[in-house]
């Protein structure tokens, strides 16, 4: 059950740290 | 209390400073509670927050002030409930969860605004095989329809207010829809509508201000430009 939680600020934290935008650039 | 409560809480019609408080608490219990509390409050307890919040949305009430609070309190319930794969997975399936959030993006109430948009961008980045970004941004437009208003000018005014935060939440859902566009020639019209509409003034202005936050996302909005313009 604590592997499911977190999913938002798994997210919000990527895409403030630019991590998400990271992961798509070639 | 049970989930169950919160359920029968939110269907007794609380108004202003009682269902406000009603609110902040079941925030508190569906960040604190395990995911199988979440699910008891489930897509009963979702549909009635979407209502609620649609609600004071097109209300014109005496006290506007507390109708935002609870709208706010209410998103940020949203934020609480999406916090696990269950709750996520029931606010993508409901149809009116996208087009609330937007109709959240008011530069007359930045704090709430900074949390719509944030909410939006982390939807829109989502690996999903329905584009989500797609949805996101046809709810944006069909927002500004009805307003009969430019589909980005709501975020270029968030990008005009003081509160360094919504620049920078601005920033993040334009960087997110820009970045999930598949084909170049989305990604270069997203880009130069906003630009026309006056992203590059305020990008101006905004490069002058020293944030840390607001630096990556402007970065992120350069090399996603270059990148493109060699491809181009």
């Amino acid at each position: 059950e604590n592997d499911e939680t977190g999913v938002m600020d798994s997210l919000l934290e990527a895409l403030q740290s630019g991590a998400a935008f990271r992961d798509r650039r070639k | 209390k049970s989930a169950m409560m919160y359920i029968q809480e939110l269907k007794s019609d609380y108004r202003d400073t009682q269902l406000l408080s009603c609110l902040e608490s079941l925030r508190v219990s569906l960040n604190n509670n395990p995911v199988s509390w979440v699910q008891n409050f489930g897509d009963e307890g979702l549909a009635l927050l979407l209502n609620l919040l649609r609600r004071l949305q097109e209300e014109k009430d005496e006290y506007p002030m507390m109708g935002v609070k609870c709208q706010h309190e209410i998103i940020r319930c949203l934020k609480a409930f999406m916090n696990n794969k269950y709750g996520l997975k029931s606010m993508l399936e409901s149809d009116e969860g996208i087009p609330l959030l937007v109709r959240a993006i008011n530069p007359r109430v930045p704090h709430m605004m900074v949390d719509a948009v944030k909410l939006l961008s982390a939807i829109s980045i989502l690996e999903h095989p329905e584009n989500l970004h797609e949805r996101v941004l046809e709810a944006i437009t069909e927002e500004a329809e009805k307003r009969d208003i430019e589909r980005f000018q709501p975020l270029l005014a968030g990008m005009n207010n003081h509160n360094i935060a919504l620049k920078g939440g601005c920033m993040q859902l334009i960087n997110a829809l820009i970045s999930r566009g598949e084909e170049l020639d989305f990604r270069i019209h997203i880009r130069s509508e906003l630009l026309r509409l006056g992203l590059r003034e305020q990008l101006t202005e905004v490069r002058k201000i020293e944030n840390e936050e607001l630096r990556v996302q402007l970065t992120v909005f350069d090399e996603q430009a270059e990148d493109d313009s060699e491809d181009l």
